[in-house]
Protein backbone atom coordinates (compact mmCIF):
# COMPACT_ATOMS: atom_id res chain seq x y z
CA UNK A 1 0.00 0.00 0.00
CA UNK A 2 1.33 3.74 -0.89
CA UNK A 3 1.55 6.39 1.91
CA UNK A 4 -0.63 9.05 1.67
CA UNK A 5 0.19 11.87 -0.07
CA UNK A 6 -0.86 14.69 1.55
CA UNK A 7 -3.02 15.16 5.10
CA UNK A 8 -6.30 14.87 5.20
CA UNK A 9 -8.91 15.32 8.04
CA UNK A 10 -11.56 13.25 6.03
CA UNK A 11 -11.42 10.16 7.41
CA UNK A 12 -12.75 8.05 4.35
CA UNK A 13 -10.30 9.59 1.89
CA UNK A 14 -7.35 9.18 4.56
CA UNK A 15 -8.50 5.40 4.36
CA UNK A 16 -8.89 5.24 0.62
CA UNK A 17 -5.32 6.45 0.42
CA UNK A 18 -3.87 3.92 2.53
CA UNK A 19 -6.12 0.81 1.07
CA UNK A 20 -5.22 1.92 -2.46
CA UNK A 21 -3.17 -1.09 -4.06
CA UNK A 22 0.43 -0.22 -4.89
CA UNK A 23 2.13 -0.28 -8.43
CA UNK A 24 1.89 -3.11 -10.78
CA UNK A 25 4.00 -4.97 -13.38
CA UNK A 26 3.29 -6.73 -16.75
CA UNK A 27 4.63 -9.88 -17.43
CA UNK A 28 4.48 -9.98 -21.27
CA UNK A 29 5.53 -13.54 -22.03
CA UNK A 30 9.00 -13.05 -23.88
CA UNK A 31 7.85 -16.56 -26.10
CA UNK A 32 5.39 -14.78 -28.10
CA UNK A 33 6.96 -12.84 -31.16
CA UNK A 34 6.71 -9.02 -30.39
CA UNK A 35 3.59 -8.16 -32.47
CA UNK A 36 0.25 -7.86 -31.74
CA UNK A 37 -0.28 -10.93 -30.22
CA UNK A 38 1.80 -10.67 -27.29
CA UNK A 39 0.66 -7.27 -26.86
CA UNK A 40 -2.85 -8.02 -26.46
CA UNK A 41 -1.87 -11.43 -24.32
CA UNK A 42 0.47 -8.50 -21.95
CA UNK A 43 -2.89 -6.71 -21.43
CA UNK A 44 -5.47 -9.81 -20.90
CA UNK A 45 -3.29 -11.57 -18.41
CA UNK A 46 -2.77 -7.63 -16.58
CA UNK A 47 -6.63 -6.84 -16.58
CA UNK A 48 -6.74 -10.35 -15.15
CA UNK A 49 -4.20 -9.59 -12.31
CA UNK A 50 -6.22 -6.35 -11.87
CA UNK A 51 -9.47 -7.79 -11.32
CA UNK A 52 -8.10 -9.76 -8.78
CA UNK A 53 -6.78 -6.79 -7.13
CA UNK A 54 -9.69 -4.56 -7.51
CA UNK A 55 -11.97 -7.32 -5.96
CA UNK A 56 -9.88 -6.95 -2.50
CA UNK A 57 -9.67 -3.18 -2.75
CA UNK A 58 -13.39 -3.23 -3.10
CA UNK A 59 -13.86 -5.10 0.20
CA UNK A 60 -11.61 -2.09 1.83
CA UNK A 61 -13.81 0.75 0.88
CA UNK A 62 -15.78 2.05 3.49
CA UNK A 63 -19.10 0.51 3.73
CA UNK A 64 -18.64 -1.66 0.87
CA UNK A 65 -18.13 -5.24 2.74
CA UNK A 66 -21.31 -4.48 5.23
CA UNK A 67 -23.60 -4.42 1.77
CA UNK A 68 -25.13 -8.01 1.23
CA UNK A 69 -23.03 -10.41 -0.91
CA UNK A 70 -25.12 -10.24 -4.20
CA UNK A 71 -25.06 -6.52 -3.49
CA UNK A 72 -21.41 -6.26 -3.58
CA UNK A 73 -21.23 -8.31 -6.35
CA UNK A 74 -23.77 -6.61 -8.47
CA UNK A 75 -21.55 -3.15 -8.51
CA UNK A 76 -18.12 -4.88 -9.09
CA UNK A 77 -19.62 -6.55 -12.42
CA UNK A 78 -21.23 -3.31 -13.51
CA UNK A 79 -18.36 -1.16 -12.41
CA UNK A 80 -15.30 -3.44 -12.82
CA UNK A 81 -14.02 -1.44 -15.94
CA UNK A 82 -14.79 2.20 -14.78
CA UNK A 83 -12.30 0.86 -12.14
CA UNK A 84 -9.95 -0.70 -14.48
CA UNK A 85 -9.81 2.66 -16.57
CA UNK A 86 -9.33 5.15 -13.92
CA UNK A 87 -6.39 3.74 -12.44
CA UNK A 88 -5.00 3.52 -15.97
CA UNK A 89 -5.91 7.12 -16.88
CA UNK A 90 -4.48 8.00 -13.46
CA UNK A 91 -1.50 6.37 -14.28
CA UNK A 92 -0.92 8.34 -17.58
CA UNK A 93 -1.51 11.78 -16.50
CA UNK A 94 2.45 12.30 -17.20
CA UNK A 95 3.04 10.95 -19.88
CA UNK A 96 3.02 12.19 -23.42
CA UNK A 97 0.16 10.97 -25.43
CA UNK A 98 1.13 6.64 -24.10
CA UNK A 99 -0.96 4.86 -21.77
CA UNK A 100 0.28 3.68 -18.89
CA UNK A 101 -1.33 0.39 -18.38
CA UNK A 102 1.36 -1.03 -16.02
CA UNK A 103 4.52 0.55 -14.93
CA UNK A 104 6.16 -1.21 -17.58
CA UNK A 105 3.79 -1.40 -20.31
CA UNK A 106 3.12 1.81 -22.18
CA UNK A 107 0.94 1.78 -24.86
CA UNK A 108 1.63 3.99 -27.62
CA UNK A 109 -1.24 5.14 -30.28
CA UNK A 110 0.85 3.51 -32.71
CA UNK A 111 1.21 0.08 -30.46
CA UNK A 112 -2.65 0.11 -30.12
CA UNK A 113 -3.16 0.95 -33.74
CA UNK A 114 -1.98 -2.18 -34.59
CA UNK A 115 -3.62 -4.00 -31.62
CA UNK A 116 -7.08 -3.19 -32.90
CA UNK A 117 -7.25 -0.41 -29.93
CA UNK A 118 -7.24 2.62 -31.54
CA UNK A 119 -10.47 3.75 -30.53
CA UNK A 120 -9.77 2.30 -27.27
CA UNK A 121 -6.67 5.00 -27.22
CA UNK A 122 -8.54 7.54 -28.49
CA UNK A 123 -11.54 7.85 -25.82
CA UNK A 124 -8.57 7.10 -22.99
CA UNK A 125 -6.59 9.90 -23.69
CA UNK A 126 -9.89 12.00 -23.71
CA UNK A 127 -9.92 11.36 -20.50
CA UNK A 128 -6.35 11.89 -19.60
CA UNK A 129 -6.70 15.47 -20.94
CA UNK A 130 -9.50 16.04 -19.05
CA UNK A 131 -8.26 15.09 -15.61
CA UNK A 132 -4.41 16.74 -16.40
CA UNK A 133 -5.97 20.07 -17.00
CA UNK A 134 -8.10 19.51 -13.56
CA UNK A 135 -5.10 18.50 -12.12
CA UNK A 136 -6.40 15.39 -10.30
CA UNK A 137 -4.68 14.51 -7.41
CA UNK A 138 -4.23 11.03 -5.35
CA UNK A 139 -6.93 11.78 -3.06
CA UNK A 140 -9.77 12.60 -5.31
CA UNK A 141 -8.00 10.08 -7.86
CA UNK A 142 -8.89 7.45 -5.11
CA UNK A 143 -12.56 9.17 -4.07
CA UNK A 144 -13.80 8.52 -8.19
CA UNK A 145 -12.52 5.48 -8.13
CA UNK A 146 -14.69 4.12 -5.11
CA UNK A 147 -17.38 6.57 -6.19
CA UNK A 148 -17.49 4.82 -9.35
CA UNK A 149 -17.88 1.72 -7.56
CA UNK A 150 -20.60 2.78 -5.59
CA UNK A 151 -22.34 5.11 -8.50
CA UNK A 152 -22.55 1.61 -11.07
CA UNK A 153 -26.11 2.12 -11.79
CA UNK A 154 -26.70 -1.83 -11.69
CA UNK A 155 -30.44 -2.94 -12.26
CA UNK A 156 -30.09 -5.53 -9.93
CA UNK A 157 -29.71 -4.12 -6.22
CA UNK A 158 -31.53 -5.13 -3.57
CA UNK A 159 -30.75 -3.16 -0.91
CA UNK A 160 -30.80 0.42 -2.99
CA UNK A 161 -31.20 2.34 0.15
CA UNK A 162 -27.94 0.69 1.38
CA UNK A 163 -26.12 1.83 -1.82
CA UNK A 164 -27.48 5.09 -2.06
CA UNK A 165 -26.07 5.44 1.77
CA UNK A 166 -22.91 4.18 0.43
CA UNK A 167 -23.19 6.43 -2.35
CA UNK A 168 -23.83 9.59 0.28
CA UNK A 169 -20.85 9.09 1.85
CA UNK A 170 -18.07 9.02 -0.24
CA UNK A 171 -19.78 12.22 -1.85
CA UNK A 172 -19.79 13.68 1.67
CA UNK A 173 -15.84 12.84 1.77
CA UNK A 174 -15.35 14.39 -1.69
CA UNK A 175 -17.16 17.75 -0.21
CA UNK A 176 -15.13 17.58 2.94
CA UNK A 177 -11.46 17.09 0.79
CA UNK A 178 -12.56 19.74 -1.42
CA UNK A 179 -13.15 22.46 1.27
CA UNK A 180 -10.22 21.73 3.12
CA UNK A 181 -7.48 21.28 -0.08
CA UNK A 182 -9.22 23.68 -2.67
CA UNK A 183 -11.74 26.17 -1.22
CA UNK A 184 -10.65 28.63 -4.07
CA UNK A 185 -13.02 26.90 -6.30
CA UNK A 186 -16.28 26.16 -4.46
CA UNK A 187 -17.30 24.22 -8.11
CA UNK A 188 -14.33 21.04 -7.98
CA UNK A 189 -16.63 18.19 -6.49
CA UNK A 190 -19.31 18.77 -9.12
CA UNK A 191 -16.09 19.43 -12.23
CA UNK A 192 -14.91 16.11 -10.76
CA UNK A 193 -18.26 14.31 -10.49
CA UNK A 194 -19.30 15.81 -14.63
CA UNK A 195 -16.79 13.65 -15.87
CA UNK A 196 -17.98 10.56 -14.66
CA UNK A 197 -19.91 10.39 -17.84
CA UNK A 198 -16.81 9.69 -19.80
CA UNK A 199 -15.71 7.66 -17.64
CA UNK A 200 -18.76 5.18 -17.85
CA UNK A 201 -18.01 5.79 -21.82
CA UNK A 202 -15.10 4.88 -21.92
CA UNK A 203 -15.57 1.95 -19.82
CA UNK A 204 -18.22 0.62 -22.82
CA UNK A 205 -16.12 1.03 -25.49
CA UNK A 206 -13.28 -0.59 -23.42
CA UNK A 207 -15.95 -3.63 -22.89
CA UNK A 208 -17.11 -3.75 -26.48
CA UNK A 209 -13.03 -3.86 -27.43
CA UNK A 210 -12.47 -7.18 -25.03
CA UNK A 211 -15.76 -8.74 -25.88
CA UNK A 212 -14.75 -8.63 -29.76
CA UNK A 213 -10.85 -9.68 -28.68
CA UNK A 214 -13.26 -12.70 -26.85
CA UNK A 215 -15.20 -13.25 -29.85
CA UNK A 216 -12.58 -13.18 -32.25
CA UNK A 217 -10.79 -16.10 -30.03
CA UNK A 218 -7.42 -15.43 -30.68
CA UNK A 219 -6.22 -14.66 -27.38
CA UNK A 220 -5.98 -16.40 -24.33
CA UNK A 221 -8.18 -15.23 -21.51
CA UNK A 222 -7.94 -15.86 -17.54
CA UNK A 223 -11.11 -17.08 -16.34
CA UNK A 224 -11.94 -13.94 -13.96
CA UNK A 225 -11.86 -12.07 -17.01
CA UNK A 226 -14.41 -13.79 -19.05
CA UNK A 227 -16.47 -14.28 -16.09
CA UNK A 228 -16.44 -10.31 -15.90
CA UNK A 229 -17.19 -9.71 -19.27
CA UNK A 230 -19.74 -12.05 -19.58
CA UNK A 231 -21.16 -9.97 -16.83
CA UNK A 232 -21.42 -7.37 -19.01
CA UNK A 233 -23.25 -8.99 -21.44
CA UNK B 1 -24.04 -17.40 -8.64
CA UNK B 2 -23.45 -20.38 -10.71
CA UNK B 3 -22.43 -17.96 -13.50
CA UNK B 4 -20.51 -15.74 -11.76
CA UNK B 5 -18.68 -18.18 -8.90
CA UNK B 6 -15.23 -16.85 -9.03
CA UNK B 7 -16.00 -13.70 -8.01
CA UNK B 8 -18.78 -15.28 -5.33
CA UNK B 9 -15.65 -16.64 -3.81
CA UNK B 10 -13.38 -14.52 -4.40
CA UNK B 11 -15.75 -12.04 -2.33
CA UNK B 12 -16.69 -14.39 0.29
CA UNK B 13 -13.60 -16.11 0.77
CA UNK B 14 -10.33 -14.99 -0.44
CA UNK B 15 -8.12 -16.05 -2.91
CA UNK B 16 -8.89 -19.19 -5.50
CA UNK B 17 -6.54 -20.89 -7.00
CA UNK B 18 -8.04 -21.47 -10.76
CA UNK B 19 -8.28 -17.70 -11.53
Amino acid sequence: HSLPGKKTTNKVVSHLVLVEPGEIYASPDLNLPDSDLRTLTTLCELINRELLITIGWAKHVPGFSVLSLADQMSLLQSAWMEVLVLGIVYRSLEMDNELAVAENFLLSREECRSSGLLNLHSVLLQLVRKYRKTKLDKEEFVTLKAMALANSDSSSIENVEAVLNLQDRLHEALQDYEREHHAEDPHRSGKLLMTLPLLRQTANEAVRTFCQIRLEGRIPMHKLFLEMLEAKM
Amino acid sequence: TERHKILHRLLQEGSPSDI
